[in-house]
């Protein structure tokens, strides 16, 4: 059998004009 | 006192229920191995995941020519006869500090770089690779990046440490086996969305992340989706 596995991971940050 | 003939309608009934009592000792021993199989397949691929999760929320963002800030967060894709297979995430995670001090005014260094990808010649691994005694800086932005990446995880430099051997495989058309692992990122908003929005108007509409934009300032949020079938 197999088992599937689901992540998520972000990483947020500032960006300048 | 019985009969012969009550005697062995009586045997057959202990019998039947003999075998009855064996295949139910037998599927509760099957049950409990597959309980087991799913418990460490479980328990491999969420410390598999948790690393991913720990070195995507520590990246490092540089911004070394002014304007474009660069997070260091990548997938290099690897080709199989012929089919584009995006199983190799590449992390500019340093000491795990790097969150700290965005942007950092400087290019990533190949030893502060994180790979994950299966494992080379065995693709039942999933690898977590660094590159402690590499020299150099990498710049996720270069055109030969990824040459660069696939240089760095071929070379005498990389230091391998399995995270699961239980990864599932799947079988390329020409026979190739490779890892059932894929990573996709997404960034809101994109690059290209950022570098369009010019003017302010444009630039305070973008789809920023959890609505957070300024006239001159937005925050932007790269997602890394890990996808990953393990074997029970």
């Amino acid at each position: 059998g197999s088992l599937p596995l689901f992540g998520s991971a972000s990483r947020r940050y500032l960006v300048e004009r | 006192a019985f009969t012969l003939l009550e005697l062995m309608i009586a045997l057959t009934v202990t019998s039947g229920l003999v075998v009855i009592l064996g295949g139910i000792m037998t599927a509760s021993a099957t049950a409990q191995r597959h309980t087991e199989g799913v418990a460490t397949a479980i328990s491999h691929g969420e410390t598999a995941l948790r690393r991913v999760r720990t070195a995507v929320g520590s990246a490092g963002v540089y911004e070394v020519s002014a304007g474009q800030r660069i997070c260091g967060i990548a997938v290099v894709p690897t080709t199989v006869e012929s089919t584009t297979l995006p199983d190799t995430l590449v992390v500019w995670t340093g000491d795990g500090s790097l969150a700290d001090g965005d942007p950092l005014e400087r290019l990533p260094l190949a030893s502060e770089l994180t790979v994950f990808a299966p494992g080379v010649g065995d693709a039942h691994r999933i690898d977590e690779i660094s590159f402690p005694s590499a020299t150099g800086e990498v710049d996720f932005a270069a055109a030969d990046f990824a040459a660069t990446i696939r240089a760095l995880v071929a070379s005498a430099d990389a230091v391998r440490t399995r995270l699961t051997d239980r990864l599932r495989r799947a079988e390329m058309p020409a026979g190739t086996m490779v890892g059932a692992l894929r990573f996709q990122i997404i960034a809101q908003p994109t690059d290209a969305e950022i570098a369009a929005a010019t003017d302010e108007a444009s630039w305070t509409a973008l789809n920023w992340a959890g609505g957070f934009g300024g006239s001159s300032t937005g925050l932007q949020e790269i997602s890394v989706t890990t996808e990953l079938q393990l074997h029970l």
